[in-house]
């Protein structure tokens, strides 16, 4: 009776980002700071 | 007014199918216990990442309904808004009818123009929905479709396993972790949120020294806390930034400390394998840290979230039955 749904696992966004090397464009883009964590990161929400 | 989902999209995952309307019109979703709603992309969105996935069409669905109350999702870089609509939703043979399911007409920005999933489908409480939809899980138990009102997950840990993951409804595969589940009260029901009893590092108690709360939600992938504590946090690991993030020597993984969420009065430890990401980078190993600051205003926050790297360690049940959270080691 239980219903299975079975996930695929895949390369996240940050990983693909980063075989380009794009995810510090991105970041800079986006105004991230993944270090010091400014109110910016509200992206994550 | 309601409340910001939770969703890290950048490291997200674990995606799964589902289906809307008759005939079906597939989509790619996370499952998400950190939201309680259902988006997919409306065929009339003009945004790029709109196009870039899949679109729902309603009018090649015979059991399409209109219902045009509409929909708003805050995200950093820009927001979602689209309609309302009310479909039958298949999820591997479950049929939930009429279910209201937002279309979104227009998506932020472009980082979602390259993510692997065309929406999302919240497991959180009814609290949480925009809109005051009833999300799809409580539309399953009052349409009785599932044995127990309950549904867990179990996150691969082997990214090169055929098997990612997977979500049961309607209970729980003890053949997916062991010993047996501890339970722990849902503190507050809008997110699944319980109560840390504290947060230690190779034995002793460094954060969450009188207790605070977390939730668990698949829809975030990293474990995030307090900005101020995951600072203190990524020095204790030896974590330094590296191009815009937290990074650790993969060489270092022995040496560095277990950290230890007490829950309910039972310890869940990872050890520095779990709680770091490994991945290759210009073609050499690449680890970085599994922790995210994260700061929850008051009234919802501060709390502390326990997502995928949490969740692959600790086979989670989400019971609406009891109020309750069940955790055990994950095979």
């Amino acid at each position: 009776s239980l219903k299975r749904v079975t996930l695929v696992r895949q390369r996240s966004l940050r990983k693909v980002m980063r075989d380009h090397g794009q995810f510090s464009h991105f970041c800079k883009a986006h105004k991230l700071d993944m270090i010091e964590y400014t109110e910016d990161c509200n992206v994550f929400k | 007014e309601a409340n910001e989902p939770l969703i890290s999209y950048l490291d997200l995952e674990y995606f799964g199918q589902i289906s809307i309307g008759t005939p079906p019109q597939n989509f790619t979703v996370v499952f998400d216990t950190g939201s309680s709603n259902l988006w997919v992309p409306s065929i009339y969105c003009v945004s790029k990442a709109c196009a870039a996935h899949n679109q729902f069409q309603p009018v090649q669905s015979s059991t399409y309904q209109a219902v045009g109350t509409p929909f708003s999702i805050e995200y950093g870089t820009g927001s979602l808004t689209g309609i309302i609509g009310s479909d039958q939703v298949v999820i591997e043979g479950l049929t939930v009818s009429n279910q209201q399911f937002a279309e979104s007409v227009s998506e932020p920005g472009k980082a979602f123009l390259d993510v692997s999933f065309d929406g999302i489908l919240g497991l959180a409480y009814p609290s949480l929905a925009v809109d005051g939809v009833t999300p799809v899980f409580d539309n399953m138990m009052a349409q009785n479709l599932v044995e127990l009102p309950m549904f867990s997950f179990y996150l691969g840990k082997n990214p090169e396993s055929p098997l990612g993951g997977e979500v049961i409804f309607g209970g729980f595969d003890p053949s997916r972790f062991m010993g047996t589940l501890n339970w722990v009260p849902v503190t507050q029901q809008g997110y699944w949120q319980i109560q840390l009893d504290n947060i230690q590092l190779n034995g002793t108690v460094v954060f969450c020294m009188n207790g605070c709360q977390a939730i668990v939600d698949t829809g975030t992938s990293l474990i995030t806390g307090p900005t101020k504590d995951i600072k203190k946090l990524q020095n204790y690991i030896g974590a330094t930034p590296v191009d815009g993030e937290y990074a650790v020597d993969c060489n270092n993984l022995g040496m560095m400390p277990d950290v230890t969420f007490t829950i309910n009065g039972v310890p869940y430890t990872l050890a520095a394998q779990a709680y770091t990401l490994t991945d290759k980078y210009a073609g050499t190993a690449f680890c970085s840290s599994g922790f995210q600051g994260l700061d929850i205003a008051p009234p919802a926050g501060p709390f502390w979230i326990l997502g995928d790297v949490f969740i692959r360690q600790f086979y989670s049940v989400f019971d609406r039955g009891n109020n309750r959270v069940g955790l055990a080691p994950a095979v």
